[in-house]
């Protein structure tokens, strides 16, 4: 079975690309076989994988406007099990291209619909299991095909101050879509990005999204570390860049924690 | 005469709003007389300082739709010369709202243009001399109508790898404006945010912004420093929440150095 995620927080700056590079590779770590799809204009997913910018001849743009089924956008990457399809500055025009397009809320839907049929008639090959969907900082209508196309949204919230107040449109987007475009869309889960114990505003923000979100939120937070932040410099997941350090064991608990809910489910 | 700045970096979460509150306190304090326009559906710049979100009956979407003037949906601030157009959820409609309308890149600079009058015929009352514009994290409709609006682009830059990747995008998406819907339109200068002297990070990044934008980048860098992040959860701008901190000297510094350049013009 396929399980689609979309990584999206229509706030700028709280993990969300670090967050699907990361959890990716972890899920790939233990086993899972996932794809990263970037459909972010900055591409910064890509870049954090190790994709270069020029070698990105098919993108998800190219999924979205059907010149590419999402397998042969999907490029390999350092890690063994984790594809990517890259994002790049194509995405930008999305929006206004398809403005009048009847299904253009669905088009990444049914990219991954073709996608499922293509995979089953490959029995030689393993299948994925794991769609993770990296989103723009803004609720347009990349974010909304991934939101339409998804079973589930991971919703990282940077601790600090400024991310709690977006909390609630998001929610109330996720509720619209669920009442109309997408009736199983659900909150898979809420991480704590950027969490740092020594600071107060930092517990603050942690404990009022707990009591915002109840069990939603994960155990697991993941801790302010530049390790975290110097890894996409060298176009690798923090798990390649420095396995021990406290962002890639709290990745590693986090892919952990997620995947007993998705059996939980 | 009035000089309109837009804040502006599609890359989210590198201090646009911090430095749209901040700036525009420091201006204030050094005699000018400020509007910030929140144009960010989040509305983060007016919570920073201190307009609860039931207080906003008039909003820049309000201006951009029409219904209201500039300095009708205007609301004063606990800084003196300091006011703010409040933003809300309404902006997230904005773009397909007006997407057939020939007018939709010019509705700010129209509603700009019409406050000129609006406030040369107020004889009695201190004229503004600067407007800033806080931008979403996107290079959206709301942001174009930021750009062609504004004299001049500020663009706050973390010192982190991803926000490198999106410089040369903002760049050529100015120089686009400027060919077609703006031609004076340029970029009054580059602020490094986040700086952190004792990460290696952060000095790189800080490295390559100024070998790549030379002397647009100001000599003042803003640090990372955790009063500046729990300043907007008091309402307040940095200046005011905590006057000798590092944050408010940098910040003062820029208004400084910024001046100074609008003065070489
Ligand atoms: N746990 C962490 N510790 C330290 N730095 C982090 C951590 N997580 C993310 N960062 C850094 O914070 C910045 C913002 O993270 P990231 O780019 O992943 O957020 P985003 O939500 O994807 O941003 P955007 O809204 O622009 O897409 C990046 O420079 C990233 O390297
Ligand atoms: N100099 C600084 N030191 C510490 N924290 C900072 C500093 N500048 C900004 N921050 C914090 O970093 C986060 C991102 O900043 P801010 O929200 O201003 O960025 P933005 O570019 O406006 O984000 P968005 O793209 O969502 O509009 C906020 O939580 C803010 O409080
Ligand atoms: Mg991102
Ligand atoms: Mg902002």
């Amino acid at each position: 079975e396929l399980r689609v995620l979309a990584v999206a927080n229509q706030k700028g700056g709280v993990g969300k690309t670090t967050t699907a590079i990361n959890l990716g590779t972890a899920l790939a770590a233990i086993g899972e076989k996932v794809m990263i799809l970037d459909t972010d204009p900055q591409g910064n997913a890509s870049t954090g994988l190790g994709v270069s910018p020029e070698s990105r001849s098919f993108t998800s743009y190219s999924v979205l406007a059907g010149h590419v089924s999402v397998l042969q956008a999907a490029v390999p990457t350092e890690v063994p099990n984790l594809h990517v399809v890259p994002g790049n500055n194509d995405l930008v025009g999305f929006e206004t291209e398809y403005m009048t397009d009847r299904n253009r809320a669905f088009r990444l839907r049914d990219a991954i619909t073709s996608m499922q049929g293509e995979q089953a008639a490959r029995t030689t090959e393993a299948q994925f299991t794991y769609i993770l969907i990296d989103c723009p900082p803004s609720l347009n209508l990349l974010t909304l095909n991934a939101l339409v196309a998804s079973n589930a949204v991971i919703v990282p919230v940077q601790c600090e101050f400024f991310a709690l107040e977006g909390i609630s449109q998001l929610n109330s987007t996720i509720e619209q879509i669920r009442g109309s475009l997408n009736p199983d869309l659900e909150i898979q889960g809420v991480v704590l990005t950027m969490h740092d114990a020594r600071i107060g505003l930092s517990q603050e923000v942690a404990s009022e999204v707990r009591a915002y979100f109840g069990d939603k939120v994960y155990e697991t937070a993941i801790p302010r570390n530049v390790k975290v932040a110097e890894a996409p410099s060298f176009g690798k997941p923090i798990l390649l860049y420095d396995y021990d350090c406290a962002g890639s064991q709290a990745y590693i608990a986090l892919a952990t924690e997620m995947i007993d809910r998705e059996k939980a489910r």
